[in-house]
């Protein structure tokens, strides 16, 4: 098994940290082994698992920096099936320190090697931007699930990404795939907000999941708690909607 | 006059490009000629004022890289007083370019020196990264305006984004001040939106603008039309605040 997922959109504020905490805790409560690797200076998915980024000794960029074992990184989180490679600050300078080591692109491919067949996912949280980092992830990532918020900008940038996609396709990695679009804080009372699900919709048809995230107040309160929403609040609207998105992923994928 | 603010943050979808261009567009209203230059390839400034960012010829990437001069780039806009130097596509290669060359920290501000005094004030929307392109804001700029949006994510990121300034301050530009904090997209129906702005005044006092940007349909429409909020509903509230938000801007600034 073992596949490698990006979370990547070069859009800002899209909703990607929240689906790579939200989706890998759902994968994990449907007992599918899921590792999340935090690529993000930020550290969001970190602190939105409830870690102190400050206190994080060892990150990915240890081991595409130093050739550091990822087993060494892997830390246990409170959800069962659920583990975590945290973000640590020094990310931000990894991009320069990079631009002189062999195979820069492959390096985080090359260190996800050997723990690729201990997870059924690996989910991947991606910087709002299109750096070396990022082309590592894209290199490592088997496909790459993209939010879009359900607003003007966020549809703007979307032929972009696609484009920048299909060069990482050409030069770097050629079975890179498209696991999906995912519409993210819909609010169905808006006409703009419906709008552009359908514009995405109808030039992208069913490479768009059929998943709509709603805009919910529980998604946006769970990180400050340090846990997913499923854990925060199960009944929720934000905690099915991601739960039907696992679901819809396994089924995407021909599982079980 | 001259003074340049750069509206940055680092965390993505925090409301820079909405800042940028409805803060400018009321001081333009208010009849201060002000220019908004758009230094992000997403080039959201650019296409949110009505502008194709594919048929840009010449954007503040010429002027740093190849050295054109920036009078050459400014393009008048629909709106009286509002000038605007557009993005490009280009500017996702600007980064690795400036590598090697000369200066490339200030290579901004030497270009900006000619157009300094054309203006009362001089906007400048960021990416959300903290790169090279980036740097060249900050050392451009006279202070820094940072939109912070109600939300737990965005409130983390903020001290970072104060100590990568501080350090700015200690050894590339001195004379950098903060302009403010800006909360936006408030809810006050949320009580996490309501604990942000709590928090963040408690910490930060009066760094914080007293004007607080709502969450508001009208803002989040206006760029389907390529206008500012202003011209898309002045009655809304959207263009209401960043009217008052221009206004408490001037005072803190002492001018008029
Ligand atoms: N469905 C939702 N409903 C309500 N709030 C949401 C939802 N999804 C995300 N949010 C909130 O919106 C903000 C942006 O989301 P998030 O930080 O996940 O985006 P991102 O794409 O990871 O941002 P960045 O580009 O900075 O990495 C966060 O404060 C998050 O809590
Ligand atoms: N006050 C507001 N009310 C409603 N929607 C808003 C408000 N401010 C911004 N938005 C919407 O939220 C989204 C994010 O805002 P915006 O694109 O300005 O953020 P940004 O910080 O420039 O993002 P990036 O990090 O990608 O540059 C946009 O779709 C915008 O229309
Ligand atoms: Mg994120
Ligand atoms: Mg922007």
């Amino acid at each position: 098994m073992g596949k490698i997922i990006a979370i990547a959109n070069q859009k800002g504020g899209v909703g990607k940290t929240t689906t790579a905490i939200n989706l890998s805790a759902s994968m994990a409560a449907l007992e599918y082994k899921t590792l999340i690797i935090d690529s993000d200076p930020q550290a969001n998915t970190t602190s939105g698992l409830g870690f102190d980024p400050h206190k994080v000794q060892k990150s990915i960029y240890e081991c595409m920096i130093n050739g550091f074992s990822v087993k060494d990184t892997i830390q246990e989180t409170q959800f069962e099936d659920l583990y975590l490679i945290p973000s640590h600050i020094n990310l931000v300078g990894a991009e320069l320190e990079m631009i002189d080591i062999k195979n820069r692109e492959y390096r985080m491919q090359e260190a996800l090697k050997e723990v690729k067949n201990m997870f059924d996912f690996i989910f991947i949280d991606c910087s709002p931007s299109l750096g070396l980092i990022n082309v590592n992830v894209m290199n490592a990532a088997d496909s790459i699930l993209i939010p879009v918020q359900c607003e003007y900008f966020a549809m703007e940038g979307l032929g972009k990404l696609l484009s920048t996609i299909k060069i990482v396709q050409g030069k770097l990695n050629k079975n890179l795939q498209i696991e999906g679009i995912l519409m993210t804080m819909h609010d169905s009372r808006l006409l703009h907000s419906n709008q552009v699900v359908q514009d995405i919709r109808t030039h992208f048809a069913d490479m768009v999941f059929e998943t709509l995230i709603p805009r919910n107040i529980r998604i946006s309160e769970a990180p400050s708690f340090g846990v997913p929403v499923i854990a925060h609040d199960e009944k929720s609207k934000g905690s099915v909607s991601y739960l039907n998105l696992a679901k819809e992923l396994l089924k995407r994928n021909k599982i079980k």
